[in-house]
């Protein structure tokens, strides 16, 4: 049984709305540490891995491991009926053929209820292992998402650049290049507008800037967003969650 | 022209 009561819905609604234009169906699996997801893009380039931990939730009980197969744009046309402040509780039985989804406005004393039906997908686990990195960012999560726009106005890759004092986005396109230099800056009184530039070695890479874009739909969830970059190697976009995190890992383009 | 590798090339199926 499962049964997991939001504070509000908002939560969930940036969550569903970060990933489902890149995953259509995908497996909430659902433990007694919280729900996790994890599911590559159709195209197969993009892996997302969720973790919404227990801590997350104003109540959570899951005595025994659920798996719910959820198609996102069915139940983002239900989260989607919720006022973001509402409470928002998802109930499942053990081996569940639907998910009950309930809305509680805090004021009124008015309560929805919805079920939405369960899908029996096939869980292709990816085995995602601790990387090494040569360059971490750390960044306002809406200016990483204002530059990754703009550049992507001039060209289909992102070049992302880090020495030791800067990072460089850049973009060079048919009519014309965008270069975006950033430097390391500690901003006192709102850290989450700080850019913290660790660098282990020099890196330079560049990505499809409409997988970027994907990525920067997860903007909603945290003030910050973190870059791990590291040669050939996939690339880690993390927003943190109150409890848990959205991944994105996204591999460099490189010459064959 | 760099081409974009699938990202299970990176990671394998548990």
């Amino acid at each position: 049984m499962l049964e997991g009561k939001f504070e509000e819905s908002s939560l969930m609604k940036k969550v569903v709305d970060a990933i489902k234009d890149s995953v259509k169906l995908c497996n909430f699996n659902c433990t007694e540490h919280g729900v996790t997801v994890q599911a590559v893009d159709d195209s197969r380039v993009l892996l997302i891995s969720l973790l919404i931990g227990e801590a997350s939730f104003e109540e959570y009980r899951c005595d025994r491991n659920i798996t719910l197969g959820i198609d996102l744009e069915s139940f983002n046309k239900i989260i989607k009926n919720g006022n973001s402040s509402d409470f928002l509780t998802l109930i499942a039985e053990d081996s569940p053929d639907n998910v009950l989804i309930i809305f509680e406005d805090k004021k009124k004393d008015r309560v929805s209820e919805y079920s939405l039906k369960l899908m029996d997908l096939d869980s292709d686990f990816l085995q995602i292992d601790d990387m090494e990195f040569d360059a971490t960012i750390t960044m306002p999560s809406s200016e990483f998402a204002k530059i990754t726009r703009d550049l992507k106005t001039l060209s289909e890759s992102l070049q992302i650049i880090v020495t030791k004092e800067n990072v460089k986005f850049s973009s060079d396109g048919d009519f014309g290049t965008g270069n975006v230099v950033l430097k390391g800056f500690v901003d006192m009184d709102k850290p989450d507008e700080s850019i913290k530039i660790d660098m282990a070695r020099p890196i330079n890479l560049t990505f499809g800037a409409k997988y970027i874009a994907d990525i920067v739909k997860g903007t909603s969830l945290s003030e910050s967003v973190t870059i791990k970059l590291a040669d050939k190697s996939p690339a880690l976009f993390e927003y943190k969650l109150p409890s848990g995190f959205l991944r994105f890992y996204l591999a460099p383009k490189f010459d064959e | 022209m760099p081409e974009q590798p699938s990202i299970s090339r990176f990671f394998k199926s548990s």
